[in-house]
């Protein structure tokens, strides 16, 4: 599927249909914290596959438990999003993008902003003093 | 920017590498040209030069197009999901995404195929896995990890340039200035705007 101009693409022309990859993920809107949703657990291998959620289980439920959202925290850290913990408009149209395979978090120690926030919080860069 | 653990980088010996493609894949000059383009981006600021070779087996790089499971546990998803993925130093091995639609040149915003993605875009994060980097959440940055489709992003930004130097260092003809100039040579006639 090389196509090596653009302007010789035919207007209209549309390739074997097929429904891009996470897709699916959109009918998670408005998912929230304790719910239980049909199809989760595919978002949940999501963040798995990504370094968001480290330990793999045999199986992924489909519950949004505390393990999902702290993914969903981190993720929206790290894109730049509204640390909500919920599946909000803009964290899915995120999600469904296109995007490299590479994870984002590498055995924990690669992290993007999320790294940042907890190098700030977990050591002494700043020290108080009680006057 | 970001680093894969234990920042592996290539040897100090090792600043002249070579690329090849996966010979399977058949590609065109005209497809191939893209990347020698992409690799142009990375050694414009940092002393490192890419050669293409025809020896797929020995070369430090090596580039190919494959779909779903293609034996590195890390299959493909079909169209858009996951469009490429690279190795960390030493391993040189790029692979990409044969499913996807792919768009060498002209502008891909106005392409009818709402699917299409630029190759160019995709090939320039992934060199920089393929240097040491991993993902950024600078949005403007090259190695920020998504992009939409119908979308090129070609240009290093400062978050880019400053990984890839703090790895290997300037390259001395390396202005401190924008590369911007290289996309505007090379897309002359297109109307991108950055």
């Amino acid at each position: 599927r090389f196509f090596p101009n653009v302007s010789s693409i035919p207007p209209g022309f549309v390739p074997n249909a097929t429904a891009p990859a996470w897709d699916s993920f959109k009918k998670f809107a408005g998912c929230r914290a304790g719910e239980n949703f049909d199809g989760l657990s595919k978002l949940k291998q999501y963040f798995h596959y990504f370094g968001y959620i480290p330990n793999s289980p045999s199986n992924f439920t489909d519950d949004f438990d505390d393990a999902f959202e702290s993914a969903l925290k981190t993720y929206q850290q790290n894109f730049n999003l509204n640390v909500t913990g919920e599946l909000d408009q803009q964290t899915l149209n995120k999600l469904v993008q296109p995007r490299c395979g590479n994870a984002d978090i590498v055995n924990g120690t690669t992290t993007m902003n999320s790294g940042k926030w907890m190098a700030f919080n977990s050591t002494s860069l700043f020290h108080t003093v009680g006057h | 920017y970001t680093f894969f653990p234990g920042n592996p980088h290539w040897p100090d010996s090792k600043r002249d590498l070579t690329y090849s493609f996966f010979p399977g894949n058949e590609l065109t000059e005209e497809e191939k040209s893209v990347f020698a383009r992409a690799f142009d981006r990375w050694s414009t600021v940092i002393p490192m030069t890419f050669t293409q070779t025809d020896s797929f087996t020995t070369a430090d790089i090596r580039i190919g197009f494959f779909s779903g499971d293609h034996g590195d546990g890390e299959p493909f998803d079909g169209v858009l999901g996951t469009l490429a993925h690279a190795f960390s130093p030493p391993s040189g091995r790029l692979h990409l995404d044969l499913d996807e639609n792919w768009v060498d040149s002209g502008d891909v915003s106005t392409s009818p195929i709402l699917s299409a993605v630029d190759l160019e875009s995709v090939a320039v994060h992934e060199i920089g896995h393929l240097l040491g980097l991993g993902h950024s959440s600078v949005e403007e940055a090259i190695m920020y990890p998504s992009i939409p489709s119908r979308t090129r992003k070609v240009e290093l930004a400062q978050d880019d340039i400053d990984g890839i130097q703090q790895l290997y260092g300037k390259n001395p003809n390396y202005n401190g200035t924008s590369t911007s100039s290289i996309q505007e040579r090379e897309t002359s006639g297109a109307d991108y705007v950055h």
